[in-house]
């Protein structure tokens, strides 16, 4: 199964992850 | 006739006709492919008409009967296990799939009746600190993609785009809507000028003392908020790990509901939280802001329940009944428009910065997704799937009239993707 988060932020919105890297629940995806 | 059968030697050589012709064949082949994954074709309005589209092995998996063997699936993992054999064959799933068994709860494997139920376990408390970013992990498993939506169109992977009307579904006069009331509390939490009052059955409390939960002012608005429950500015949000349903359970006093949607609002910022609906597909942002998306996919042996990834008010859901094609990264490469042919449940809302959505998409063996704070969704239902791009729609006004929608805080419980 998937999940597609799409949201509107700030330009300078940016992700701290890498594709392909393993996350879990709660930890940081993006910050402004 | 013997002698000439026998003694005649017989010579092999390739017939160039033949040849010629597979090599035709084969570059005619190849050119319809190409032009077949350049074409859109459009309805009479002008949407995008979303088929399947990729290599041969996608077209033989399509023509499998995927729902019917999906729920299969969920039949077979529903069945109740023997008590001895449990520990036994969820240790095996576990080392197979690489489970984290110290960290479920409950962690007596004998207390899972079935492997459907072991696979919607959920975590002891503090299983997962919360990160105070303004966006978290909404769920255990791997970062597929993520990055900018460009002229409304979503990256699938390198290459391979889908559009995000027909992710989130276009709003079409006559689409079924309906209003689940998942929980009916007379509370309002009105914002009045800069002091948030909330009347809960007559009675006045001052934003503050809600989230102090403390005792009712009787009229009186000098907020009496005891040190022990206040919430210390700037305090990291408490762990999560009690799995915090969002449906509002009977139980619940409307006063902790409260307290609940106070501290979303806070959190997102009063102005945002009273900010009126904008449009569901966040066509329209703000000057300075942009939109994003990120795709986690959960492996098999993940932990399937889902949580907030920030603090939003759900305005809505889209429920599309799709397909159930398999969401693995090798289909998520092959497989055009994967994520707008499966059944999926939009979840459209806002949140502190506008436009805020969520979307659990289903797939062969977990084509069952629940939203706690909505009973009336039902996912993976038997019957033809209808053309793709139709849904059913439920507004949740009702979970907090004023916030127009449901609330949630991050790495709240929301659901979870159950087997079949």
């Amino acid at each position: 199964s998937t999940i597609v988060l799409v949201f509107e932020a700030p330009a300078d919105f940016e992700f701290v992850v890498k594709a392909g890297q393993k996350v879990k629940v709660g930890e940081r995806l993006g910050d402004v | 006739l013997m002698n000439a059968w026998t003694e005649t030697p017989t010579k092999w050589y390739p017939l160039p006709l033949a040849v010629g012709a597979l090599l035709l064949v084969a570059i005619q082949y190849r050119k319809k492919a190409k032009r077949a994954s350049k074409e859109v074709h459009v309805d009479e309005e002008g949407h995008e008409i979303i088929r399947l589209k990729g290599p041969w092995q996608v077209h033989v998996i399509g023509a499998l009967p995927l729902r019917n063997m999906s729920r299969l699936w969920g039949y077979v993992n529903s069945l109740e296990l023997p008590v001895w054999f449990r520990p036994f064959g969820f240790r095996l799933y576990a080392l197979a799939f690489g489970c984290n068994l110290d960290e479920i709860e409950p962690s007596n494997l004998k207390e899972y009746p079935s492997l459907g139920a072991f696979f919607y376990r959920k975590l002891k408390d503090g299983a997962r600190p919360v990160d105070p970013a303004v966006l978290v992990s909404p769920a255990d498993g791997t970062v597929l993609h993520y990055g900018t939506i460009k002229d409304l169109h979503i990256e699938q992977v390198k290459g391979i785009t889908y559009s995000l009307d027909a992710l989130l579904g276009v709003e079409r006069p006559g689409t079924p809507v309906i209003c689940t009331h998942a929980h009916e509390h007379n509370r309002d939490l009105s914002i009045v000028d800069d002091r948030e009052f909330a009347n809960v059955n007559g009675i006045d409390y001052s934003l503050d003392q809600l989230i102090g939960a403390a005792t009712p002012s009787s009229g009186s608005t000098t907020p009496t908020t005891d040190s022990s429950s206040a919430v210390e500015p700037g305090a990291p949000p408490k762990k999560f790990g009690t799995q915090v349903d969002a449906s509002v359970e009977p139980e619940q006093s409307v006063q902790e509901t409260l307290v609940h949607d106070a501290s979303v609002a806070l959190e997102m910022g009063v102005g945002a939280s009273m900010e009126k609906r904008r449009s569901a597909s966040g066509k329209t942002v703000k000057p300075g802001n942009a939109l994003f998306f990120s795709v986690i996919y959960l492996a098999p042996g993940d932990y399937h329940r889902f949580h907030s990834p920030t603090a939003w008010v759900v305005e809505k859901r889209r429920h599309f009944v799709g397909e159930l094609y398999s969401v693995s990264p090798y289909m998520a490469k092959r497989l055009e428009n994967l994520f707008v042919l499966n059944e999926r449940v939009a979840l459209l809302g806002r949140w502190k910065h506008g436009f805020f959505s969520m979307i659990p998409v289903g797939a062969t063996n977990v084509g069952s997704i629940k939203i706690n704070f909505d009973q009336a969704l039902r996912t993976n239902v038997r019957g033809r799937p209808p053309p793709p791009g139709t849904y059913s729609e439920a507004v949740y006004s009702a979970a907090s009239p004023v916030l127009n929608g449901q609330p949630l805080i991050a790495a709240q419980e929301m659901g979870g993707f159950c087997l079949g």
